[in-house]
This record gives structure tokens, C-alpha cells and sequence, in this order.
């Protein structure tokens, strides 16, 4: 299926991507 | 021991793989020159590693332009999959540069990496935003102005997701009007 993400999930990822 | 799970080190993988441009008004260099390509990326986590590393819109110098667009699309009138298509517009205003150009702009790229519009999302090409000494401007490209229900869909959800009331109108124009006009404005196709 398609890969959708809501903007709340998108939202979470942006300061853990930071910290890997 | 701690067990680390799948999702804790796998990265999330987007829909699509995307590019993001940035185009800089040199005008000593042709059009095309100017356009940069900055990164790809197709995770979630790769997004956000760009766009936590630049700047914001309303930082940049006028006359300057990022790109968002599906890999293998480039960001003119002239690629394929763009000559037939056409933009939802928004021209914001001066006092918006600082109060909504950066947050409408994020959730644009939201819309996008997210797959917002259902099944419409693959009509959807780009967006752009472009930095003007006169107002910014951003827009979400599709692929063919012909395709009423797409656009429109994505023309209202696009505007629900950027919390515009309802008395704002957006209009969507073809890339061929845009690009033919005589006067500064373009003839709306559709508005929502």
C-alpha cells in the first residue's frame, strides 16, 4: 500500500532525526 | 540486556523520493544555472535532516526560490511531466513573510512527503516557493490541468491542511497561461 503519513507522525520525527 | 526493536533503527521510508532545488537570482548566470539541486532523500528521517540543516523561507535573500519535486522531475515548465500541468497559487503579503511563510511552507512539504491528498497524490509534481521583494509566493504543481476532480481535491485539502478560512481563495492556473501571459496576472482555471 501507499506510505502515508499524517502531519502529527511526520511532526514527532524532527528532533529524533537530529539525534541519530 | 535492552532490546532494541525494527522500528528503532529502521528508517521510515516515504512514498516517493524527492529533490530538493534551490535557485538563487544571479542575474550575471542564465536560468537554469541558478538552479541548484541541494539533496534527495526518501525517509522521513533524511527529510528532516535537511530541513532541520537550512534556512527558512522568510531568511533568504529575494528573488531566491526552493523546490521540492519528485525525483526525476525538474522544477520548469518545460519537464514532461510539468507542460501540461498547472499550480494551486498563494501570494502572501508583506506582514505574512513573517508570520506565515515558514509554517505554510513546512506544511506544503508535509503535504507532500506525506502523501496528503489520497489518491490524488500522484497528480501532484513540486511545490515552490519563491521569495519576492513585492510578496512570496507558494505553490503546489500537478501534472495536468485537465484533471478537475484531482485538482480541485487537492486544491481543498491542501487548503483545510494551511488552516486558510473559507472566504480566502486560492486559484489554480495552467503552466501554459503562466507562461504566455502579457499582463501580471494569470486567468484562474479553477478556485477553491
Amino acid at each position: 500500500g501507499k506510505k502515508r503519513y499524517d502531519r502529527e507522525f511526520l511532526l514527532g520525527f524532527q528532533f529524533i532525526a537530529a539525534s541519530t | 540486556s535492552e532490546t532494541v526493536t525494527p522500528a528503532q533503527y529502521l528508517k521510515h521510508p516515504l512514498q516517493n523520493r524527492w529533490a530538493l532545488w534551490y535557485f538563487k537570482n544571479d542575474k550575471t548566470k542564465g536560468w537554469t544555472e541558478n538552479l541548484r539541486l541541494i539533496a534527495k532523500f526518501d525517509t522521513v528521517e533524511d527529510f528532516w535532516a535537511l530541513y532541520n540543516h537550512i534556512q527558512q523561507p522568510s531568511k533568504l535573500l529575494f528573488g531566491c526560490d526552493y523546490c521540492l519535486f519528485k525525483d526525476g522531475i525538474k522544477p520548469m515548465w518545460e519537464d514532461d511531466k510539468n507542460k501540461k500541468g498547472g499550480r494551486w497559487l498563494m501570494t502572501l503579503n508583506k506582514q505574512q513573510r513573517h508570520n506565515d511563510l515558514d509554517r505554510y511552507w513546512l506544511e506544503t512539504l508535509l503535504c507532500l512527503i506525506g502523501e496528503a491528498f489520497d489518491e490524488h497524490s500522484d497528480e501532484v509534481c513540486g511545490a515552490v516557493v519563491n521569495v519576492r521583494p513585492k510578496g512570496d509566493k507558494i505553490a503546489i504543481w500537478t501534472g495536468n490541468c485537465q484533471n478537475r476532480e484531482a485538482i480541485v481535491s487537492i486544491g481543498q485539502l491542501y487548503k483545510e491542511r494551511l488552516g486558510l478560512s473559507l472566504k480566502a481563495l486560492i486559484g489554480y492556473q495552467s503552466h501554459d497561461d503562466t507562461s504566455s501571459k502579457s499582463g501580471s496576472t494569470t486567468k484562474n482555471l479553477f478556485s477553491v
